[in-house]
């Protein structure tokens, strides 16, 4: 899925998306 | 042989029935060791969440499409939690790699980010069987021709059938998309355009988590500096 536009940095993930870090 | 996009979605849907074989409708044994390193195990709490909002799902199925479609309705939940339940692991480990971490207890016990998972991979099974949404001239809809109903239960159908916040939903799409490598490109596009719709419109409504999020943010101060002007 190369041309989707990843825009999430390194240090974000869905724990860090769903205050679960 | 020139696919017509009947034949691409036939293709489609059995490519993603041959992905998810291997899956099951129940959680996996790594799975199950992820539950088992939380401080608060979720198992229960899982399985009860996805029966009830399989419950909920079969029964507006077949407000939609019609009672006698209720098995139709089962066997594409089914699809979709064995699908869930697939990204979910594939989330886990990479989280696990990513943080080195693993007990995940606060997450695994977070209602938001599994019904928002199981809504992710059930409006890809429903898109899939939808057909080439993307090419019927609009999102799922083709304008103004006597649609099929299924062409109604895309996008945004799931959010409403689960009542789930659209921003919730917006949340989980890129970690979805970079743990299924899998995913068919033409879903890849349809997961990118309900960022756009939900970006665009649906994470403005009221009561939208994210004012709570802009709110908090405000309140947080500046916090990361503005990037200077490029000279």
């Amino acid at each position: 899925n190369q041309d989707y536009h990843f825009g999430l940095e390194d240090h974000e993930g869905v724990s860090e998306l769903f205050d679960c870090d | 042989v020139p696919q017509t996009p009947i034949r691409a979605a036939m293709n489609s849907i059995q490519q993603l029935r041959v992905d998810l074989t291997s899956a099951s409708d129940q959680p996996s044994s790594n799975l199950l060791v992820y539950y088992k390193n939380c401080t608060v195990d979720p198992s229960e709490e899982i399985r009860k969440r996805v029966e009830e909002l399989g419950q909920v799902f079969v029964e507006r199925f077949a407000q939609a499409v019609g009672q006698h479609c209720e098995g139709l309705g089962r066997k594409r939940f089914n699809l979709g939690a064995q699908l869930y339940y697939k990204v979910m692991e594939s989330m886990l480990k990479s989280e696990e790699k990513r943080l080195s971490v693993q007990n995940f207890s606060k997450l695994l016990n977070n209602a938001a980010f599994h019904t928002s998972l199981l809504a992710c991979a059930l409006e890809v099974v429903m898109a899939t069987y939808v057909g080439n949404s993307l090419k019927s001239g609009g999102f799922g809809r083709s304008s103004g021709s006597s649609d099929s109903v299924e062409t109604d239960l895309c996008f945004p159908w799931i959010l409403d059938v689960f009542q789930l916040p659209a921003f919730d939903f917006y949340k989980v799409i890129e970690s979805f998309i970079k743990a299924e490598p899998t995913l068919k490109h033409d879903m890849m596009k349809h997961l990118e355009q309900c960022e756009h719709v939900i970006m665009e419109s649906l994470a403005w409504k009221t009561d939208s988590p994210l004012f709570d999020l802009l709110k908090q943010s405000r309140e947080e101060g500046p916090g990361e500096q503005a990037e200077p002007p490029a000279t």
